[in-house]
């Protein structure tokens, strides 16, 4: 799997 | 945006404002920690930096700014507000703070995806909000009970945590990516904090009585 992009969490 | 992610962030936006909204209408912040409160502020204006560099969307652009703004209020109401700052329990809330920020940015100069300022205070602020809630906690051990408003704040914040940690299980199931082990790590740290809380939480909830920590 990719990692997530946390960025777009808050 | 999935269910689990929705719900984490809604119940972190209900802890913020609640507490604001309660402090300022009943004009006391008695059993609310003012040093937990000035780190979720650090936290959100260090991990926000991209806010100036990135957009994402409306929602992740308007919750980022709601939630730098609520903390900030809530910093200022308990340290300048003439009438909440009476009730600030300030001999209680002791906990030596600078330890927490200065273990997170040493953590976060050495553990770190990039060396840029970004990702060094983006990192700083995933740690910082892992521990940033032990002053609050020890404020409530040392107080030996909990009003309603310091209960509820803790039990909406450690329900977005919960939250979160199933949204990363479900984006990992749906959309085959894995949370970055930084975020991962310090959020089940940072739930652990909250699971021994949520014990005596609920066994007043049950006997239907005031919260009580054991001293």
């Amino acid at each position: 799997p990719k990692p997530a992009p946390s960025k777009d969490e808050l | 945006m999935n269910i689990f992610r929705l719900a984490g962030d809604m119940t972190h936006l209900i802890s913020v404002l609640v507490l604001l909204l309660k402090i300022y209408a009943t004009k006391s912040c008695s059993g609310i920690s003012l040093k937990t409160q000035e780190l979720y502020a650090i936290v959100f204006v260090t991990r926000y930096l991209d806010l100036f560099t990135d957009f994402i969307s409306l929602y992740n652009t308007v919750m980022k700014l709601v939630f730098i703004g609520s903390s900030l209020a809530i910093v200022w109401c308990m340290r300048y507000h003439r009438v909440v700052r009476r009730s600030y329990d300030r001999e209680l809330d002791t906990f030596r703070y600078w330890i927490l920020l200065g273990v997170s940015f040493i953590l976060a100069l050495v553990l770190h995806e990039k060396f840029t300022l970004q990702e060094v205070f983006w990192a700083f602020s995933i740690y910082l909000e892992a521990v940033a809630i032990l002053p609050q906690l020890v404020l409530l051990q040392r107080s030996g009970n909990v009003d309603n408003l310091a209960g509820q704040y803790v039990f909406f914040l450690g329900a977005y945590r919960a939250f979160y940690i199933l949204n990363w299980i479900y984006r990992y199931l749906t959309e085959q990516r894995f949370t970055r082990w930084i975020s991962c790590v310090s959020g089940l740290v940072q739930t652990a904090l909250y699971a021994d809380f949520f014990y005596y939480y609920f066994i007043s909830w049950k006997n239907n009585a005031k919260l009580q920590l054991p001293a």
